[in-house]
């Protein structure tokens, strides 16, 4: 996180580390289920693709409950029982990052409390949590000032309007083929220093919904070009609702 | 002596016969026939010297230790005693003649000469039946009940119900097994109502089909010998079931009626060599055995349709009430009858009612549950309600609710019934702590 904050404890306790291809993250659903980018598993253009999502499950680290990266490495990792990518995710394309998202099913459901909590998802006839300006927070173990943290930091992040996304896109991304697809919505400021960054991926962006007065998560964090140099791009959960949903149903 | 052939007939005659027969003679003749026959004499030709009190010549007829006359004379002289045509006829098997003559036959001086006798003896049937043909006066009827005759002989028989015993005389009732197998009847003593007969040992068994009961009810009139101060010293009538005695009776009060709840009785009449009782008489009849009223062992139990009463092959079927297993020891029933045996027990004995016990509630993850009533146990009625480990986790129930009541089928049921308990869902976005940023 770039720009950001100390978490208090409890303050997202949804948050989940994740150590499959290095550090990422994730949020909680439900009491076994963690939703995350799918380049955590599958890293664009990488060579350890080959893996299987059985032997990566076995060997996926998920860490939940702790604010402090040590404190979490001796809560204890939670396995995982398998692993459901969506099927337009793509890793060999390494500019189009269309249907990055994924979930993780936990071996045991894990036992909800202060610091441990799902997070929500949105009402798919909801779209007002995408408006430009909506704020939200995005939190996560990631990069931060070059270095990856060993704590929890969040940023408040406000939801840009589409056209300002694909401009400034236009504007940065040169010959880079990269895709800025109707699944995705991007967050941040141009000129503020806040952002995610390496290692926040899968970390959710989350708002809070004042009619139920809960904390949904709208966003997963996916791309960006460089950090705090402008936007970030962000999954957008609400296209993937049903999907989540009938995977979790199914299973 | 002349001895006589044992025949059947035969002729004597008097020495010399049909000459005269000489002076100073004495002539024996011994006539024997077979037993069951008496002799019988007549004199054809009978011709002696005529004398007072036949002092001179005569012959003498005894038979059976009696002298039946001392004869002589011619047939219608005035002196003598002439047999004529009279039959001489013994009692026993024999007859005795002895003729004798003295040393002359002269009248006023002449010389007489007399032919002497012709006389023909036959066998004559005894008639052994006829009470007149005793031998001696003192002698007791040939047969006890009845007599007989034939050629040559006699023989006995008995009453009904009599057996002749082996001295072919005496008459003995026959009742040392005496079998009666009809649902009821009538047995009595010997000859009732008249005195029954001595050295009695009988022994009357009623045998029934297994189930049946008999009852025994004695009529009247009821005499049996008696003692004033010992039990029952002469005769005795003994019940027994079972070879086991539930009676022993004489007097003349009537036992009544007696129910043996046996289908095997026997009746033993014993009696000694004198009495003058007229006896007894039973009338027997039978009923399906009777089992004990079966009575509940605790409030919660029913006894479906009881009966007043319940007899052989009539059963009873228990329930208990709603809530309430059936146990027999520490066993559960599903279904519990008992069947009234041929010896009038129950086939099974009386269960028990134990209240449902529908055991710990499930446990409920992330939630709990607590106990409504202040019993607080898993007894039939107790209530219990789930709650959730708030706020992580929100319960979700069935249309029941979140209250379950221990049913009587031993299960933890909901408001409808159901026994699918509710769950702890994960209540989402709802930080305890959630992020709170002061400055502005």
């Amino acid at each position: 996180i770039i720009g950001g904050k100390s978490a208090s404890s409890g303050n997202f306790p949804w948050q989940a580390l994740t150590d499959i291809h290095g550090r990422g993250g994730g949020a909680l659903l439900g009491d076994r289920w963690i939703l995350t980018a799918a380049h955590t598993i599958y890293p664009k253009g990488a060579v350890g693709n080959s893996l299987s999502l059985e032997k990566l499950a076995e060997e996926a680290n998920i860490f939940l409950g702790h604010t402090k990266v040590e404190e979490l490495h001796k809560i204890g990792n939670h396995p995982v029982r398998r692993i459901f990518i969506h099927p337009d995710y793509n890793p060999d394309d390494g500019y189009n990052f269309n249907g990055d998202i994924a979930l993780l099913e936990l071996k045991h459901p894990v036992t909800l409390g202060p610091t441990v909590l799902p997070i929500c998802l949105p009402d798919t006839t909801n779209t007002t949590f995408y408006m430009d300006g909506r704020m939200g927070y995005v939190s996560g173990f990631g990069v931060e000032k070059n270095f990856v943290s060993n704590e929890l930091k969040y940023v408040g992040l406000p939801a840009v309007a589409r056209e300002k996304c694909q401009s400034w896109l236009d504007s940065k991304k040169g010959d880079m083929p990269i895709v800025f697809s109707e699944n995705m919505f991007c967050a941040g400021f141009l000129t503020v220093r806040q952002d995610t960054c390496q290692g926040d991926s899968g970390s959710v962006l989350t708002v809070l919904d004042k009619e139920s007065d809960r904390w949904v998560a709208t966003g997963i964090v996916s791309w960006g070009i460089g950090c705090a140099e402008g936007y970030g791009f962000y999954t957008k959960i609400l296209s993937y609702v049903d999907w989540i949903k009938k995977i979790m149903r199914e299973n | 002596s002349s001895p006589v052939p044992r025949k059947l007939f035969g002729v004597i005659r008097s020495p010399g016969y049909p000459k005269p027969y000489p002076n100073n003679n004495i002539s024996i003749w011994d006539i024997h026939v077979p037993k069951g026959y008496v002799v019988k004499l007549t004199f054809q030709y009978f011709d002696l010297e005529p004398s007072e009190s036949c002092f001179y010549d005569y012959v003498k007829i005894t038979a059976d230790k009696k002298n039946l006359g001392r004869y002589c004379g011619q047939l219608g002289s005035a002196t003598g005693n002439h047999p004529g045509r009279k039959k001489f006829v013994s009692k026993g098997t024999s007859m005795h003649l002895a003729f004798h003559s003295d040393f002359s036959n002269e009248d006023n001086g002449t010389v007489i000469s007399y032919r002497g006798f012709l006389a023909s003896y036959q066998a004559v049937d005894l008639n052994e039946c006829d009470p007149n043909s005793a031998a001696g006066e003192d002698e007791r009827p040939r047969c006890q009940h009845f007599c007989h005759n034939y050629v040559g002989g006699y023989f006995c028989s008995c009453r009904t119900g009599y057996q002749l015993q082996s001295d072919h005389h005496s008459c003995k009732v026959e009742c040392s097994s005496e079998l009666f197998t009809e649902a009821s009847g009538y047995l009595s003593s010997p000859d009732y109502p008249q005195p029954y007969p001595e050295d009695l040992r009988c022994n009357y068994s009623i045998r029934l089909q297994r189930g049946l009961s008999i009852i025994l009810r004695f009529l009247e009139p009821f005499e049996i010998d008696e003692h004033q101060q010992v039990h029952c010293p002469y005769d005795q009538l003994k019940i027994q079931v079972h070879g086991r005695q539930i009676g022993e009776f004489c007097g003349v009060k009537s036992p009544g009626s007696i129910e043996t709840n046996s289908n095997e009785v026997d009746i033993l009449f014993l009696t000694d060599e004198s009495g003058f009782s007229r006896g007894w008489k039973i009338h027997y009849t039978s009923q399906k055995i009777r089992c004990p009223q079966p009575v509940p062992r605790d409030q919660f139990t029913i006894i479906r349709d009881l009966q007043p009463l319940y007899q052989f092959q009539d059963y009873f079927i228990v329930t208990c009430k709603t809530g309430y297993n059936l146990m027999q020891g520490n066993q559960k029933l599903l279904y519990f009858s008992s069947v009234c045996q041929a010896d009038g027990t129950w086939h099974q004995s009386m269960p028990h009612c134990e209240i449902v016990n529908c055991g710990n509630p499930a446990d409920l993850t992330n939630g709990a549950f607590s106990y409504v009533n202040q019993s607080a146990n898993n007894n039939y009625q107790s209530v219990i309600t789930y709650r959730c480990n708030e706020p992580y986790y929100h319960i979700v129930t069935g249309t029941g609710g979140d209250t379950f009541t221990c049913s009587p089928e031993g299960t933890w049921v909901d408001q409808n019934g159901q026994m699918r308990i509710p769950a702890c869902l994960p209540v989402c976005g709802k930080p305890v702590t959630p992020l709170t940023e002061v400055q502005r």
